[in-house]
């Protein structure tokens, strides 16, 4: 089983 | 005003078919230094960074910083009515809704011109780290887009695990037929770049991502006869597909862990 991450968890909000 | 004249409208069809399908709609950031789009697909998993540098314009001109919202869709259809050695003429006043296109034949007796509607997208622009990769790998664009093809269409896998050595780089998925992996080994001639394959590593490294996105990264293939992969460690795959030395068109992936 795998979990998908999201580019959230990676890149920040400017 | 901007204004920037591009002497071939197959460009900016290849480069809006590239990323249409996983971005239907972003802004179109424009300052001296050119033309920037920074665009995450519905599901947040991937992001689309586009660069197209002022110097591979002629002329570009740009009074003021302008943000230019615009279905990515519509204006592909739109590039659609310009023949590939059409040169592409864009222009927008400042404060305008709407974005100018023209497309004048090589010999100069053919001139179409379309007004496309500007919108207000609200848009979150992203911070993207400078990382120092694990691993960066180098093939001909059209290989790697024959190996998302067979790995999906032929296995039927959702996810392929990408391990990167210093003896190659190899793609592997279980699916619904079985399961089945591609290795591509460094090759040892550089006599022709595009055609190599080159692997710098740093150190090994093996991620997992979900397939369909590298399928449709692939549809920039036509952008570039080679395209990178740089991977790290639990970080966004980054696949990019650079434009001459004009620009690039950056995908980024972020990772799938094991539960």
């Amino acid at each position: 089983q795998t979990v998908q991450l999201s580019i959230h968890d990676y890149f920040p909000l400017q | 005003m901007f204004e920037a004249r591009l002497a071939q409208s197959n460009l900016m069809k290849k480069i809006l078919d590239a990323i249409k399908d996983l971005i239907t709609e972003a802004n179109l950031e424009i300052s001296s230094g050119g033309i920037s789009l920074q665009g995450m697909d519905s599901s947040h998993v991937s992001l689309v960074a586009l660069l197209m540098r002022s110097d591979g314009f002629s002329p570009f001109r740009c009074d003021r910083n302008l943000t230019l919202g615009v279905n990515l869709q519509a204006m592909a259809k739109l590039m659609k009515c310009a023949s590939n050695d059409d040169i592409l003429t864009m222009t927008a006043e400042d404060n305008s809704d709407t974005l100018n296109l023209q497309f004048e034949s090589p010999a100069q007796d053919k001139l179409s011109e379309f007004e496309m509607k500007l919108m207000d997208i609200d848009s979150e622009h992203l911070g993207i780290p400078e990382t120092e990769y694990d691993a960066v790998i180098r093939m001909p664009s059209s290989e790697f887009q024959r190996i998302c093809r067979d790995l999906g269409a032929g296995i039927g896998g959702e996810s392929v695990t990408i391990a990167c050595t210093k003896e190659g780089v190899k793609f592997s998925v279980t699916g619904s037929v079985g399961s089945g992996s591609i290795t591509l080994k460094q090759t040892g001639s550089v006599d022709k770049p595009a055609e190599s394959v080159v692997i710098n590593m740093a150190q090994p490294v093996t991620l997992i991502f979900a397939l369909r996105y590298l399928n449709s990264f692939a549809k920039a293939t036509p952008l570039s006869e080679s395209v990178s992969l740089s991977m790290s460690r639990e970080v966004p795959l980054v696949v990019e597909y650079k434009m001459n030395d004009t620009g690039y068109v950056r995908f980024y992936l972020a990772p799938k862990l094991e539960d």
